[in-house]
C-alpha cells in the first residue's frame, strides 16, 4: 500500500 | 506586545508532548482571537492543527498579529523545565526575534525565565475544506491509545472499519494478525467511558501505525478522542484541550497500489 501526501487533499492558501 | 498567561503550565506541557514527535518546527500565529498552529510532519503525510482561544487564557494580550516560528524541540525542552502547577506566561514584543517563557511557582518564590530564538520559516498554509464525515466515533482516548499500541505489534498499518454496530481495528503482518472490536456503548455510567458512533454510511480505511502512535501522545489532554472518517479523505483525530481549544491531527489513508 502507498501513502498520499496530505497536501493533495487540501488547497494551498 | 504579545502576552499570554496560563495559571497552570500543565496544559502547554501536554500540548508540546502531543506535537513534538511530528513537528520539528512550526509557526505560531497569534492574534486577538488566540493562538493557531498548522503544520505538517516532515514527510507531509499528516497535518497538525492546534487552536488555543484567547478567552481560555487567564490573561491574553495581542496588540498586533504575530507569526512566530518556533523550534518545537527547544520549546519542549523549555516546557519540561516548568512544574505542572507553575504559572506560565509567553511574552514577545512587536516584530520579535525572541519569545520569553516565564514560569512562576505557586508560592511565587521561584521565577524562571527562558528566552528562545525565533526562526524564519517559509510556511505553507493549507485550506481544510468543511467535510461531512461518513462516520464520527467518540471513544475513550486511553482505549484508542491502547489499541494503536497493541495492534502496532502486528503490522505497520491499522485498518479501521466502522459500521452502526461498532468500530473494528485490524492489523495484519508476517507474524499473524489481530483485530479489536468495540461496540457502541448501550449505557455509559460515565460520559468519558462511552463509545458513540454517528454513522451516515460504513467506512473502511487503512492508516499507518507510526502516525497514529504519534497522535495518541495527546491522550493526557482529554479523556475522549473523536475520530472522523470518510472514504478516501484524511482521518481527523481530535482531542479537546480543556475549555481553551483543540488539537486535530489529519492523516491521509493508505491506498492500494
Amino acid at each position: 500500500m502507498s501513502q498520499r501526501s496530505i497536501t493533495s487533499f487540501f488547497t494551498r492558501t | 506586545m504579545f502576552e499570554a498567561r496560563l495559571a497552570q503550565s500543565a496544559i502547554l506541557k501536554k500540548v508540546l508532548e502531543a506535537v513534538k514527535d511530528l513537528l520539528t518546527e512550526a509557526t505560531f500565529e497569534c492574534s486577538d482571537s488566540g493562538i493557531q498552529v498548522q503544520a505538517m510532519d516532515n514527510a507531509h503525510v499528516s497535518l497538525v492543527s492546534l487552536n488555543l482561544r484567547s478567552d481560555g487564557f487567564d490573561k491574553y494580550r495581542c496588540d498586533r498579529n504575530l507569526s512566530m516560528g518556533m523550534n518545537i524541540g527547544t520549546m519542549t525542552k523549555i516546557l519540561r523545565c516548568a512544574s505542572s502547577e507553575d504559572t506560565v506566561t509567553l511574552r514577545a514584543w512587536d516584530n520579535p526575534d525572541n519569545i520569553i517563557f516565564i514560569f512562576e511557582s505557586q508560592n511565587k518564590e521561584k521565577l524562571s525565565e527562558y528566552e528562545m530564538k525565533l526562526i524564519n520559516m517559509d510556511q505553507e498554509h493549507l485550506g481544510i475544506p468543511e467535510t461531512v464525515y461518513s462516520c464520527v466515533v467518540k471513544m475513550p482516548s486511553q482505549e484508542f491509545a491502547r489499541i494503536c499500541k497493541d495492534l502496532s505489534q502486528f503490522g505497520e498499518a491499522i485498518t479501521i472499519a466502522c459500521s452502526k454496530e461498532g468500530i473494528k481495528f485490524t492489523a495484519a503482518g508476517d507474524y499473524g494478525n489481530a483485530n479489536i472490536k468495540l461496540a457502541q456503548t448501550a449505557e455509559a455510567d460515565k460520559e468519558e467511558e462511552a463509545v458513540i458512533i454517528d454513522m451516515q454510511e460504513p467506512v473502511k480505511l487503512t492508516f499507518a501505525c507510526r502516525y497514529l502512535n504519534s497522535f495518541v501522545k495527546a491522550t493526557p489532554l482529554c479523556a475522549q478522542v473523536k475520530l472522523s472518517m470518510s472514504g478516501d479523505v484524511p482521518l481527523v483525530c481530535e482531542y479537546q484541550i480543556g475549555d481553551i481549544g483543540h488539537i486535530r491531527y489529519y492523516l491521509a489513508p493508505k491506498i492500494d497500489d
